[in-house]
């Protein structure tokens, strides 16, 4: 199974590391 | 399985390249780092620096793991690149997060069944305008090339009346300035 990700999905973990 | 980092389809390798007179092209071209999650592409994006804070000459590529960012890869040299020429004022306003989503579109495997085609993603910085360009592994691979263009150029948010143009390695190689030839244009 490919590993795809859409743009949402990505930029939702940028937040994880903006908040730490 | 809360705490297991998301596994991407690739290993990505970022390179910087920081221009030095003194010293070879390659000389110049350092691997930052290595990543292949998603946790550990944000942890890398949120330590370096925005591309619109290097300095001119600098350049940041994202490739494949195994692939050289430069036209002389066996995995490049075939192929060529959809070229984003931005203005000295979208350096302000718009480089930065083109350069983000053209990141995404290719950690994320956005060109669907042609994103193996994809073999990665630079962005020039310099003075005379800056650069970002995805570089994909097969110029006569029109179907792909041309599915890549539009998806990126929609993912770019840029209108229907602005014209990105894809052009091989070897015509880049052996031309330059207004003699570049655009092989596909969406």
């Amino acid at each position: 199974e490919k590993k795809r990700y859409d743009r949402e999905f990505l930029l939702g973990f940028q937040f994880i590391f903006a908040s730490m | 399985e809360c705490f297991s980092k998301h596994p991407l389809q690739n290993r990505w390798a970022l390179w910087f390249f920081k221009n030095d007179k003194s010293k070879t092209w390659q000389d110049n071209l350092r691997l930052i780092t290595k990543f292949d999650t998603v946790e550990d592409f944000w942890a890398l994006y949120s330590n370096i620096q925005l591309a619109s804070k290097l300095t001119s000459g600098c350049d940041y590529s994202l490739f494949k793991d195994g692939i050289e960012p430069m036209w002389e890869d066996n995995r490049n040299k075939r192929g060529g690149r959809w070229l984003i020429t931005l203005s000295k004022q979208q350096r302000h306003a718009e480089l930065d997060r083109f350069w983000l989503e053209t990141l995404l579109c290719l950690i994320g495997e956005m060109f669907d069944d042609y994103s193996e085609d994809v073999c990665g993603a630079v962005i020039n910085i310099r003075a005379k305008g800056d650069k970002i360009a995805i570089w994909t592994q097969e110029a006569e691979n029109r179907d792909g090339v041309i599915h890549i263009g539009r998806v990126y150029k929609e993912r770019l948010g840029l209108s229907s009346k602005m014209v990105i143009g894809y052009q091989a390695h070897a015509d880049t190689a052996t031309k330059s300035g207004s003699l570049m030839k655009n092989k596909f244009v969406v």
